[in-house]
């Protein structure tokens, strides 16, 4: 790219093949190069090396406004609860969060509010006791409703700073496991006063375009208040949450890179934006 | 969609009998940001394309169909050619264990997949027997014996082995034992760029000598499915494909991608989180859904 002497045809193809391939999707690339078009017509743009910091700037336009850190002392208990499709990291990043709060010197508890895939709540389980937090938990096929019931009054009663609930993993499309959802949060919502007060929607890095239907019907149904990215450990560039944030204008709050404790981030919009180019 | 959006560019060229490259453009154009749109990957949509207009320029358009159709239909023929003209069947030739390895990135479904199998083969008369051999994910052997319990399919588990090089060369002792004609070996999620865990299932694949190697992978993924099935592929050389939760809305670009990088057929596709949810693969209604 920075090899052109003039922002021509083929730089443009260039730059719309860099945007797509990190999944920031047709309708945002299109966006972007109208955008970097237009400035090039009006000549306020003429220089192809100008042109990479323009395009970053533009997409960080998209995360402007969208404060990614959340206020865990704002309410006691701080309950957060984890919602997304199958297999996209919530387990394991509720394990992350909760490791980061205990050594923040926080009482977290864990709920395990996946009652039904198998070894759900032993996967839980096993994290927290790596993590050196508790685990609510109650037998496999129990209500989650009254796990999040039950763990909400122990919560209240002893004092717990942050309770961090995990939810099995569920396509958006299946609207009894939506109404599950729903449940899940109006109990939560009758039990604690102005909880959940985060929604976290898990999303995977090397997710489409899908995505966006996820993010989509996931805040129709529930509402969400942050996004939280995993997998940007492996090649995927994570574009989805552009689209996203595009969109629905919600914070991506943290970043998954790896499977151990320590590996969740803030996001930090300059050094993701960077990474995509 | 596609039909729609196609009929909307040619409605000003109705009337006329061919396809020309002028009508074509605007066309192609349509169905190279449907692919995107449908995450094929940037590369394979843009080489499809290309395909396609050579094979259209030219064409008569049947009087039976508008030229938006005419281009769909193409479309859908190429696309379906592609994605494998016939179902391929699981390899099971060979003297007993037949081993399977489940294969992919973390998540995609791969312990739910060897059940899916398990089951499969059960209700075919085989005496399938799972292997856990993922050591790293906590309750990953766990949540394979409860689905063996589920299914009545014997689970080979070592909760005191950290090796799975070990646990697959002693499941393979056991199926001769136990009566099992085949092995499904389920393995730990890994990123096709760790060195290490891709070396360890090379050395997994030398010691089972797999009919099957299966690359798992979820019908989300986007751009990135080109990077990750090639890495695999090139390393391992997998011999068939399982496409993942096709029971949500993501139209599967990636189904394309992976199958033009690598030339390996879908084999099956997950439909859900039920142990019964495990088709075979039609090329023509993934076509379909690929175009939306
Ligand atoms: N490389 C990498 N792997 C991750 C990351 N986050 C989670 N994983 C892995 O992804 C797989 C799935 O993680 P889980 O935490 O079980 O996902 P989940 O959303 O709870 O899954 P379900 O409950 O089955 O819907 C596991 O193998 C994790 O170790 C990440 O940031 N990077
Ligand atoms: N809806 C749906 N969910 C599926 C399908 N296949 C697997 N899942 C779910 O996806 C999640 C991940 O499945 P796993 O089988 O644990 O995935 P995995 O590849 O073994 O994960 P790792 O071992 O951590 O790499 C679980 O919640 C499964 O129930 C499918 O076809 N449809
Ligand atoms: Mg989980
Ligand atoms: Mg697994």
């Amino acid at each position: 790219v920075l090899g052109k002497k003039q922002i021509d045809e083929d730089l443009l193809d260039e730059l719309e093949e860099i945007l797509i391939t990190a999944d920031l999707g047709v309708r945002t690339t299109q966006e972007l190069i109208s955008s970097v078009t237009e400035k090039v017509r009006r000549k306020e743009l003429n220089q192809p090396d100008k042109l990479k910091e323009y395009l970053k700037e533009e997409i960080k336009n998209y995360f402007f406004n969208l404060p990614a850190e959340i206020d865990f002392s704002s309410a006691k208990p701080f309950v957060t609860l984890f919602i997304g499709v199958n297999g996209v990291g919530k387990t394991t990043s509720i394990a992350k969060l909760a490791y980061m709060l205990k050594n923040e010197g926080k009482e977290v508890m864990l709920v395990a509010a996946d009652t039904f895939r198998a070894a759900a709540i032993e996967q839980l389980v096993h994290w927290g006791e790596k993590a050196g937090v508790e685990v609510v938990r109650q037998k496999i096929g129990a209500d989650p409703s009254a796990v999040v019931f039950d763990a909400l009054t122990s919560a209240v009663a002893r004092e717990i700073d942050v309770v961090l609930i995990d939810t099995a993993g569920r396509m958006h499309t299946k609207v009894n496991l939506m109404e599950e959802l729903k449940k899940i949060k109006r109990v939560i919502g009758k039990k604690v006063a102005g909880a959940p007060h985060e929604v976290l929607l898990v999303l995977d890095a090397t997710t489409g375009q899908n995505a966006l239907s996820q993010a989509r019907l996931f805040s129709e149904q529930l509402g969400i208040s942050g996004l939280l990215l995993t997998k940007l450990d492996g090649t995927a560039k994570g574009g989805i949450v552009v689209g996203v944030c595009r969109e629905l204008k919600v914070p991506v709050k943290y970043i998954g890179v790896g499977e151990t404790l320590d590996d969740l981030h803030p996001f930090e919009p300059d050094t993701f934006v960077d990474a995509i180019f | 969609n596609l039909t729609e959006k196609l009929n909307r560019v040619f409605k000003t060229l109705r009337g006329q009998g061919k396809l020309t490259e002028k009508n074509i453009q605007e066309a192609l154009r349509e169905v190279r940001l449907a692919l995107l749109e449908a995450d094929v990957h940037y590369k394979v949509a843009k080489n499809f394309v290309a395909a396609i207009r050579e094979r259209a320029i030219g064409q008569e358009v049947l009087s039976s169909l508008t030229p938006g159709q005419q281009v769909i239909k193409i479309v859908n023929e190429e696309l379906t050619r592609l994605l494998g003209e016939e179902a391929v069947p699981l390899d099971l030739m060979g003297r007993p264990p037949i081993c399977l390895m489940l294969v992919g990135l973390q998540g995609s479904g791969k312990t739910t997949t060897a059940a899916k199998l398990a089951a499969h083969l059960k209700k075919r008369n085989h005496r399938p027997c799972m292997v856990a051999a993922d050591v790293y994910r906590p309750a990953a052997i766990d949540q394979l014996i409860t689905l063996g319990n589920q299914i009545d399919v014997s689970v080979y588990a070592d909760l005191d082995e950290k090796k799975p090089e070990k646990i697959c060369s002693d499941a393979l002792g056991f199926a001769r034992q136990n009566g099992n004609n085949i092995l499904i070996v389920d393995t730990a999620g890994r990123l096709h760029i760790d060195t290490e865990l891709m070396e360890e299932l090379q050395r997994l694949k030398e010691i089972l000598e797999p009919n099957e190697i299966l690359f798992v992978a979820d019908a989300m993924t986007g751009q990135d499915a080109v990077n990750v099935a090639s890495e695999f592929d090139s390393e391992l050389g997998i011999t068939g494909v399982v496409l993942t939760k096709m029971d949500g809305d993501a139209r599967g670009g990636a189904a394309l991608s992976i199958r033009e990088v690598t030339g390996k057929p879908i084999k099956f596709i997950g439909t859900g989180e039920k142990l019964d949810a495990l088709e075979v693969f039609y090329p023509d209604r993934m076509s379909s859904r690929i175009l939306g």
